[in-house]
Parts: structure tokens; sequence; C-alpha cells
């Protein structure tokens, strides 16, 4: 599940911005 | 002291909410009655579109190069993907401040959030709007419902059932109080598909929902329905998130666009 959701999973675990399109 | 307890942890993801989320209902409302210092810019057709473009939504999102030669329908489209995004982050932050959910198994945490926001995207998203549009760029742009009906297919398809949700969601009356549990209480929900430790997360709703309960009853005590009609709200926002997701499906299928990897990520074997 973590591997499918990386940006979901980086945002949980730290305040990253998820980027731009 | 349970009482007390239920105020806490009502005041708690009550402040999480107005600390997180940079538009409110409150805020919202004040632009929306005319009663802000600069009314918003109303996008009504393609020029003033292209006027906003060039001044409001260039502030709010990169517009860039790749898409200016771009039809309208498809630069709308990047707008609202953009402003989905932020408000995730947003949701996320959120999310993590709800006393017991960072304490919740990792990939429930992640599935929570895949199901969830958009519920709670929808659901905010009517704070934002009246019978004739929907605020955009932070407040300052308006975009009429009637321009979004008439851009050409699919894409006039993708909020007028958000508006019909929106008018009877916006008769409930709720403030922001209100809305913050009822955020929470959408994120924590424990008949997601594919969650590990359900009565973990079922323990955490009914605490979240308990407190919805006792608030309503005393912010709004005329009117002795309103937690039940919440719940209906609940049912109806999974309707429109499904019948949105296979909205998105045939855009993705159909037009040349790129969606973002957090939004693909969210609506990849979503339903």
């Amino acid at each position: 599940l973590k591997e499918k959701h990386k940006i979901l999973h980086q945002l949980l675990q730290n305040s990253t911005s998820p980027g731009h399109l | 002291p349970q009482l007390s307890d239920q105020k806490t942890l009502a005041r708690q993801i009550y402040e999480a909410y107005l600390k997180n989320f940079n538009m409110n209902k409150a805020k919202a409302r004040t632009i929306l009655t005319g009663k802000a210092s600069t009314p918003p810019f109303v996008i009504h057709d393609m020029e003033t579109l292209q006027l906003a473009e060039q001044t409001v939504l260039g502030k709010m999102v990169d517009t860039a190069a790749a898409l200016r030669d771009r039809e309208a329908e498809v630069r709308i489209f990047h707008c609202c993907q953009c402003t989905s995004v932020e408000t995730v982050t947003e949701l996320t932050e959120f999310a993590k401040s709800v006393p017991g959910f960072s304490n919740l198994d990792l990939n429930d945490q992640v599935t929570l959030l895949k199901y969830g926001v958009h519920e709670a995207i929808f659901a905010m998203l009517a704070s934002s709007m009246n019978k004739d549009g929907l605020l955009v760029a932070y407040g300052s742009g308006f975009i009429t419902r009637e321009f979004l009906k008439s851009l050409r297919r699919p894409f006039s398809e993708m909020m007028e059932p958000k508006f019909q949700f929106a008018m009877k969601f916006n008769s409930l009356e709720l403030d922001d109080s209100d809305l913050a549990l009822f955020v929470a209480a959408i994120i924590c929900c424990g008949d997601r598909p594919g969650l590990v430790n359900v009565t973990h997360i079922e323990r955490l709703q009914e605490s979240i929902i308990q407190v919805l309960q006792l608030h309503l009853l005393t912010n709004h005590p005329d009117n002795t329905f309103l937690f039940p009609k919440l719940l209906q709200k609940l049912v109806d926002l999974r309707q429109l998130v499904t019948e949105h997701a296979l909205l998105v499906q045939e855009i993705k299928k159909t037009e040349d666009t790129s969606l973002h990897p957090l939004l693909q990520e969210i609506y990849k074997d979503m339903y």
C-alpha cells in the first residue's frame, strides 16, 4: 500500500510539497 | 469528566481546522456576501477567464507555457487539480492533528486519506459556493456556475453535481466548528476498503461522532434532526465521489490531459 501511495505516505511522514503537474 | 473530554476533543479538532485550511466558511461567506474589502474578480466567459489567468489565477497556479495554448476546459481542469492537491495537503496536516490519528497503523492512515479526502473536499467546497458560482484562487476570484455548465462535455459535468450537493448542504447552516468535526468524521471512517486495524479506527470514529452529536445539540439547539441529517450527507458524499471518480477516469481516457501524480495515487483502484 505504501509503495502504491508514495506521495500520500510522504505527506503523512513529513510536510513535503506534493509538487506540480 | 467524560463531557469535559469531549469538549476538549471538539476544541482541538476545531483549532486544527482553523490552523490548516486557508479557506473556511466564515472567510468565504464574508466574500460571498460582499463584505470583503475587495470583491472577487468574476469569471463568466472566455474573456474574463483569460483576464483572470493573467491576474488572480496566475498567482494561484503556475499556468505553465505548456498550458497556454490549450483550450479553456483543459486549463480549468488543471486549476481544479492544483486546488485539489493543495487541499489534500491541508487535509493530511489536519488529519495528523486529530488526536489519535497519528497513532493508527501507517497503512490505515494512507487508506483513510485515500478514501476520505474527496468526500472532505466536496463537503468543504460547499462553503465557497452559492447558487450562482464558486470562489477560486483563495477567494480572489469567483467563477460562475453558468460558465462552468457552458464548457464542453465532459468538463461541463464536473461541477454541477457539486453545486447541487452544496445547495442542500448549505441549507443546514453549519458553521466552521461543526464542519471541523464533520470533516474529522469523514476521514476517521471504519468501513473503508482494506483497513487493517478496523477496531482501532472504529473506536476513534465513535468518539468523533459522539462529539459531533453533542456539539450539534449545543450549537444548534433548535434543529433536533441536524445530526441524522448530517449522517445522511456522509452517504450522499460517497455517491458524489464515486460519480466524480468515474468522470475523472473518463477524462483521463478520452482527453489529452495529465493527472497530478498525487491524484493518480488516490484514484487508482479506488472504487
